[in-house]
């Protein structure tokens, strides 16, 4: 499960303060899928990167399976991240020098499991994306490249999976493809899924919408 | 008005080759706003990219107000752009030294304008970014990038618009602030709008839907 305890993010730049997170407290239950709404601006993708350790928060605690991350070193970090957490960035950070298929097969070979190659062309595919496997992310359209990076992170089948906005980039079919995909994964795998998204019809696959506004949780929708 | 004929695009990658755009020929009258809409992969941003002179056709003309840009040599081109077409990229593509402001007096100061500082203060006023002003790419969030894209794009006034899917970061409020200031922009100016898009409800605003799928134009509609 996930748990934030008022969670607050504030960016400094010389004299100018932007407080991002103005105090959050939530607990997602292990299992399941939820939402996460509001304006540009609000938080969303800040509070992703807090509950990922990608970023760390000014004050409060993040716990993932009673685990406090904020307190992790590098390494464990970075382990835990590995096994435990998929990450679909709003901007996807691919690495570009490598094709479709390495981007997916490496976090599988970092983990050190067997037949990477494999296991990536089978999630290529639930993406339809095998015919471009080969493709660097610069010879890849702009969906491609999100669907590559969610095939990236779903590759080691992580107990939890964080997308932020995973479906801008796409037409209505392969985003309904996608969030599908996602829903098998949670209701098959017991994939904790957390996503950030502007459209309400990719929000209504999960059980809960959380409502952010000016960096504070203003609501929560069952949905 | 932008005239397009037999435009053909093949990448070829050692023995692969894809043919990205397999022989289009259009013609989108002056002051008009048009839509291009069409599944992930279909062609639209090699379209976009063609009809902007930011990419070059395999076969093909490309005429824009009866000029064969794809005829022009760098410097010609480059003059052509920066005073007659606005560009907002998939992704964006803001220079990341520099802040939002700097960012969007670029091309005014390219163009030799006086008062950019305060022209493109403007453009962000109208964007709501003017709070981000001095922000850099880096600390802002994915859909404020996006609108500073689109502030850059128009702050020249150009005569043509082209707009890669510059709603997909941003939440309805936001997005229909956009849509809604370029077709002041088509009405008041009688800027050439062309917009790539997933989300029909931004296509219902432009006159005409051009349909892509496999690198063909496959329907136009009057909206
Ligand atoms: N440099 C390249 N080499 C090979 N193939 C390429 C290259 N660039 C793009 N492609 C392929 O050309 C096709 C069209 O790409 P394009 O970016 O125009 O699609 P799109 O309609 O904009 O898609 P999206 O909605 O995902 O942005 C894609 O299938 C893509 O894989
Ligand atoms: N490094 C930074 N320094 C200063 N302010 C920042 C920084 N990074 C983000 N911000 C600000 O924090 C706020 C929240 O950003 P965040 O990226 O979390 O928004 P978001 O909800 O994901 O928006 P979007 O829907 O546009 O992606 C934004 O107003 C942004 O300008
Ligand atoms: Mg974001
Ligand atoms: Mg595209």
């Amino acid at each position: 499960n996930v748990i934030l305890q008022n969670v607050k993010k504030v960016y400094k730049n010389g004299q100018e303060e932007v407080v991002a997170l103005k105090g959050i407290s939530l607990e997602i239950e292990k299992g399941s899928m939820v939402a996460l709404m509001g304006p540009s601006g609000s938080g969303k993708s800040t509070l992703l990167h807090i509950i990922g350790g990608v970023d760390f928060p000014t004050e409060g605690k993040v716990l993932i399976d009673d685990q406090e991350i904020n307190k992790f070193d590098d390494k464990t970090l970075s382990k835990f991240r590995n096994h435990n957490i998929g990450f679909v960035f709003q901007f996807h950070y691919l690495l570009p020098e490598f094709t479709a298929l390495e981007n997916v097969m490496l976090p599988i070979q970092i983990k050190g499991e067997k037949n990477p190659e494999k296991k990536a062309e089978e999630i290529l595919t639930k993406l339809n994306l095998l015919h471009r496997k080969n493709h660097k992310p610069a010879q890849l359209s702009g969906g491609e490249q999100q669907r590559v990076a969610i095939a990236r992170a779903i590759a080691n089948n992580p107990s939890l999976l964080i997308a932020d906005e995973p479906t801008g980039n796409l037409d209505s079919q392969n985003a309904k493809n996608v969030i599908i995909l996602l829903k098998e994964l949670n209701e098959k795998n017991k994939m904790t899924i957390i996503i950030a998204t502007h459209d309400v019809e990719i929000a209504k696959y999960c059980q809960y919408i959380y409502f952010i506004r000016d960096g504070m949780l203003v609501n929560v929708e069952k949905v």
